[in-house]
């Protein structure tokens, strides 16, 4: 069994839960259950492409959605569209044969597996777009056990990246 | 050490491949 096959989904979650703080975004981000609303990875998807996540694509994330799970999926729908198209325009990629997250079992749930999934989407955006220096400058500067996740995450994704 | 020699190797490990993600192209061209 490869590395890539072994990688624990709810330590991937942790650690991608750790370096998504580092983007200070205003929105909660510490836990699990803070992320499901999908307001903070909105802000970060901003922090990342602010021309292509713009104020306007933003405004259809809703704010403050509570425990309303049907909001948290509309809203987690929407973040997962963006990223997908966000490879596809902007990246000029296709993520292939990678099991999208459910983002049902992230609104109603809260499950860490699926929303690691999720933060893996919106880690292969940092590290590809345009300002990625910083990004992976930051990740080189955290704890070495977070970045050896944070790549064997990165490798997983490019396994699966086809132009 | 073996334990320090380990580490040095894992430090190198990462750094090559963070070092090789900045080296990558990316991006639609033009």
């Amino acid at each position: 069994m490869s590395a890539l096959e072994t990688l624990d989904r709810l330590e991937l979650c942790e650690s991608l839960l750790t370096w998504i703080q580092t983007f200070s975004v205003e929105a909660p981000c510490s836990t699990v259950d803070e992320l499901t609303s999908g307001e903070a990875m909105a802000q970060v998807l901003q922090k990342i492409d602010v021309m292509y996540f713009t104020d306007a694509w933003i405004s259809r994330i809703k704010p403050e959605v509570g425990d309303n799970w049907r909001l948290k999926m509309s809203n987690l729908k929407k973040i997962l569209k963006g990223i997908l198209d966000y490879n596809h325009e902007v990246l000029g990629q296709q993520i292939n044969d990678f099991t999208l997250p459910d983002v049902s079992l992230i609104a109603e749930h809260s499950d860490a597996a699926e929303l690691g999934r999720m933060l893996q989407l919106i880690l292969g955006c940092a590290v590809n777009c345009e300002q990625k220096q910083e990004y992976i400058q930051t990740i080189m500067m955290m704890e070495e056990s977070v970045q050896h996740v944070v790549m064997t995450a990165i490798q997983e994704l490019m396994s699966k990246e086809s132009p | 050490d073996p334990n320090m020699k380990g580490a040095a190797a894992n430090e190198g490990v990462l750094a090559n491949f963070f070092n090789s993600l900045l080296s990558k192209k990316t991006g639609v061209p033009g």
